[in-house]
């Protein structure tokens, strides 16, 4: 388990450090809002209120000793590159920024991000890629023109074994797994009969998502 | 192929336009800024500047006739929503909606959006989970506590067969697929020897994600 400073709290930062927390990470949670720390206080395992773009500050809450930082401050540019630059200096491993865009990331690169996220593109392309296969809910690319896709088993799906629907020879996809409740079978049995509320894990092209058998949603 | 409207030009907007320009879809893109129109006009089918709020001005466009329309504009929640109606009053069969919260997020499934996205939330569950296991890059969520992730080769993995690595074993993770270059494999042969820059697709629990051989990034 690790200590992991999240350092703004908007709607990223807050998902990223009441998720790390549910996983069983210690967290620290801080932001310059009293509000935005109040909201979060009861899901994270430190809250606190302050600047993340003072040294001082951070060095009191302990962020040096962390093994990772979450820069989550994006539309402020420099309170953005500032934090991550105070971060980096008091010797924080692992730095995780997000950008506002590629000119912001790269300036956050050179001043100690080991990786930069950029939310809404990253979240519009994933839609571009389920978009165009209706059946899918979620989507992740393995390689430019395949991805994996979660497709979630409702109308005329529901009721047909794996076996008898032979994705494989219908739409070229391959199942990989089969999501029941809280269980997930790896490498389903063509005898399973899919029910409502199954999820699929399936694999291929991307024109060969796009002609699974729509499930009516 | 489909005829997709795409509202709104913020970073989203763009991403999600462009995508499925890429993909080989037919798609209008519309934003009242003209400045946002220029930057995607090279990359989308067709381009327009309007006000996305006006009953005639999407008429006038065709939008009526669209498969899709994704509304894209979501920090003017009045926009937004008043998009969203009208869009939906003209007929398009399927509404994607990004929202700024959960309260946006139900109004809009209300008054006709079948999908609402939250970029910055969804991204920060992503990084959550990503975070958490350091040699994983990308992460699709199967059930609670088990996902897909993808894990790219480098450092110690590298030189290594499968068979050798013994990933199930060690660590109890399932191999899925190895993403070389342009090729994907399914189902990769324990023979298989991996090389510096291969992606690793795996699926397993959350802690036996976390516990898969550092890659040394
Ligand atoms: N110097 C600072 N010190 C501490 N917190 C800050 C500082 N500057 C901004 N914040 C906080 O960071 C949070 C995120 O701010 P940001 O400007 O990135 O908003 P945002 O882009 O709308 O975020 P999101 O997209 O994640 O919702 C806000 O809650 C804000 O109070
Ligand atoms: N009534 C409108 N008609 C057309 N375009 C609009 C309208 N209102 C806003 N837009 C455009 O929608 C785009 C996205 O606006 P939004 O307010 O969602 O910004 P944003 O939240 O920063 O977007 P993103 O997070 O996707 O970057 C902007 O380019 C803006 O010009």
């Amino acid at each position: 388990k690790r200590q992991v400073a999240v350092l703004g709290l908007g709607r990223f930062g807050q998902a990223v450090a009441t998720e790390l927390t549910r996983l069983g990470h210690e967290v620290l949670a801080v932001d310059s809002s009293g509000r935005a720390v109040q909201e979060v206080a009861n899901d994270v395992t430190h809250s606190a209120q302050a600047d993340v773009t003072d040294a001082d500050a951070l060095r009191e809450l302990g962020v040096g000793d962390m093994d990772a930082a979450i820069v989550a401050v994006s539309s402020n540019l420099e309170a953005s590159i500032l934090c991550t630059v105070q971060v980096q200096r008091l010797g924080v491993p692992r730095i995780i920024a997000k950008a506002a865009n590629a000119l912001h990331g790269s300036i956050l690169e050179r001043v100690g991000a080991n990786r930069v996220v950029y939310p809404e593109r990253e979240t519009g392309l994933r839609v571009a890629h389920s978009f165009a296969a209706p059946s899918v809910r979620d989507y992740l690319d393995v390689a430019p023109g395949y991805g994996i896709a979660r497709v979630p088993v409702a109308g005329t799906l529901a009721g047909r074994s794996l076996g008898n629907l032979d994705l494989k020879r219908a739409s070229g996809v391959t199942v990989l797994a089969l999501h029941r409740h809280e269980r997930v079978m790896l490498h389903p049995a063509p005898a399973e009969v899919l029910r409502e509320g199954d999820d699929l894990i399936v694999a291929g092209l991307d024109e060969d998502l796009e002609r699974l058998p729509s499930t009516g949603t």
